[in-house]
């Protein structure tokens, strides 16, 4: 176990990754997988290996971060079809040393999938996404705890639709566990038949968190 | 002192030597996505006097060859080591079930060299 502990730290591991099944677990995105199969390609090219071209910024280090968060129960009180989601991603894994250089939001809009059927694409929907600043108290009003950051009419096909946004400042502040309080997803029907259920969209998010070891991505100093 | 020593022949000296890792191996296959294992290679070989030019050596290297030739008693051969790598990129899954892509540098012995 000692050498164990030794191996994985040379790999920037504090501990051996979960082992258990891999199955159930996350596909690897594609995109993902194109990255590693070009990095295979141009390993031998130093500078090209610090470098993440395909987001345009420094890095040795990319991570699809999964969404922890979940539609907050009873919150299509408010309205038929309305849903408030909580997105939470946990960057405590990124280690001190390491440079965040850019953090993704991806949210994926589903559209649910018997209204895709009879409508080919779903109603219009508002989604609204805030940063959560502090946990909301109990009986303490809920818009005071939230900063504003994306205000979004979407319109989810049978394909589903997706925004991505930049949110590294954010996400900077997202490492230090104790203020991480994730964002704040609220969707709104905008142009439901009365007449007609309405289901709500299914939501899927990811975080691409970008980050540099310098340590482990040093400059190679030329030889002559 | 040379003299009585034998002739080192060129499969005994300093050389990059094949060495494929397979992670399985190492019990890492449930969380390394990909590669499922690499050429890591290592070093392995003599440093006889007098070093030649295809050995990568220092200055230091090649005076304690002589010195070694010289006295084997007391001074030991410079040492058979890695002096150019290469990185490779890993996939894998994080504690929290998180796909990382991770670039790690100094991980394939290309050449190796008597220091």
């Amino acid at each position: 176990v000692p050498q164990q502990r030794l191996l994985l730290g040379a790999l920037g591991l504090s501990e051996r990754p979960f082992a258990g099944s891999r199955s159930g677990r996350r596909d690897v995105p594609p995109a993902l997988w194109r990255i590693f199969r070009r990095s295979e390609r141009v390993q031998a090219d130093e500078v090209e290996a610090c470098t993440v071209s395909e987001y345009g910024v420094r890095g040795n280090i990319i991570r699809y971060v999964q969404d922890q968060g979940g539609v907050i129960p009873g919150s299509g009180m408010a309205c038929p079809g309305c849903v408030d989601q909580h997105l939470f991603f946990n960057l405590a894994a990124l280690e001190s040393l390491e440079v965040l250089y850019l953090a993704q939001l991806h949210i994926r809009f589903m559209s649910a999938a018997r209204v895709a059927r009879l409508l080919q694409s779903g109603p219009t929907i508002s989604a609204v996404l805030y940063k959560v600043v502090r946990p909301t108290l109990k009986g303490a009003d809920p818009r005071a705890n939230r900063r504003l950051l994306l205000s979004q009419s979407v319109r989810p096909g049978p394909e589903g639709v997706s925004v991505t946004m930049d949110v590294t400042s954010l996400a900077e502040s997202w490492r230090r566990p104790a203020r991480n309080y994730g964002l704040l997803l609220e969707l709104r029907p905008l142009d439901t038949d009365p007449d007609q259920s309405w289901a709500a969209p299914s939501v899927e998010a990811s975080l691409v968190a970008v980050s540099l070891h310098p340590q482990q991505c040093r400059s190679r100093q030329k030889r002559s | 002192a040379t003299h009585s020593q034998p002739p080192v022949s060129p499969s005994n000296v300093c050389k990059a030597r094949r060495l494929y890792v397979d992670f399985k191996d190492v019990g890492w296959q449930d969380w390394i996505i990909a590669p499922q294992g690499y050429m890591a290679n290592y070093c392995h070989g003599e440093c006889p006097f007098p070093l030649s030019d295809s050995l990568n050596s220092t200055n230091h290297a090649i005076l304690q060859t002589l010195v070694h030739s010289l006295d084997p008693g007391s001074t030991p051969q410079p040492c058979c080591v890695p002096v150019r790598f290469s990185p490779i990129s890993m996939l894998y899954y994080d504690n929290n079930d998180n796909v990382v892509l991770r670039h790690y540098q100094d991980m394939v012995v290309d050449e190796c060299g008597c220091r």
